[in-house]
């Protein structure tokens, strides 16, 4: 099966 | 203060139309050179990014930075009020509780007030710049948004491969199988259906479709297209504005 990443896990806070 | 005066109210209600479904709450940051939308879904899966450039709107004017916190259920009730040709202005103080939203009937010297109440919005602002894409792919949006369409039948996955020659999207599921593949094409007469492969690296990702379905939404706002793609990294979708873009970060699905 396949999983959802997140954004949080590609990009930092500015 | 905030003036910012659309030609046609239609413009505005398209944007918002485009992604009101994905974010609720967001912060609408004007600037002197224009207004700017970064808002996360809920899920933090798919990012909206909008810049309405001040070439826009027929008059526009910031003084300082202004930020109106928007509930874009509720704006768009309001939009649902104006005509399609409307002319549509939105005005606001310095340090703003609500946003006015002016439509203005020019051929019947008709005019409706309607005033917004705005809210305090707290948001990560997350660093998107400086992504470098192996593959960018320009297409016409209306074949993206059938491809989407078609495959969300099948599966809540897609998986998009891009070659050097061709771009395949696929869907699995449990009642059968299904791809589209796109070859690139070149229209001169009619460019926005040009079908065009930029490639560094041949490209494999897997996205879900429930957010390819919101991401397609931005068709009504430019024929024409571009997905950007590097493994194991979030897509771009890019719809470009006359002055602006409505951009949307998906984040990918992987092989557990």
């Amino acid at each position: 099966g396949t999983k959802q990443s997140t954004l949080m896990s590609f990009f930092g806070k500015k | 203060m905030l003036e910012a005066k659309f030609e046609q109210a239609a413009f505005f209600k398209k944007i918002i139309d485009a992604f009101k479904d994905t974010v609720h709450l967001c912060n609408f940051n004007c600037s002197p050179s224009g207004i700017t939308v970064q808002a996360v879904d809920d899920s933090r899966v798919l990012l909206v990014s909008l810049l309405i450039g001040e070439d826009s709107f027929t008059s526009y004017r910031c003084d300082h930075n202004i930020t109106l916190g928007v509930d874009l259920t509720a704006l768009a009730k309001v939009l649902k009020c104006g005509n399609n040709d409307d002319t549509l202005s939105l005005v606001a103080e310095d340090t703003p509780e609500s946003v006015l939203i002016v439509f203005e009937d020019t051929q019947k010297d008709r005019i409706s007030e309607y005033s917004l109440k705005l809210i305090d919005i707290e948001s990560d602002f997350l660093d998107i710049d400086d992504i470098e894409y192996d593959s960018v792919v320009n297409l016409p949006s209306s074949d993206f948004q059938k491809v989407a369409r078609d495959l969300s039948q099948l599966s809540d996955s897609l998986a998009i491969v891009v070659t050097k020659d061709t771009i395949k999207f696929e869907a699995n599921g449990d009642i059968g199988t299904g791809s589209v593949i796109l070859k690139p094409f070149t229209d001169l007469e009619n460019p926005q259906n040009t079908v065009k492969v930029e490639l560094n690296k041949p490209v494999l990702l897997s996205f879900g479709l429930k957010y390819l379905l919101d991401v397609v939404k931005g068709s009504s706002l430019a024929p024409a297209m571009s997905v950007k793609l590097s493994e194991k990294t979030p897509a771009l979708f890019e719809y470009k504005l006359p002055s602006g873009y409505l951009r949307f970060y998906l984040a990918p699905k992987f092989e557990e």
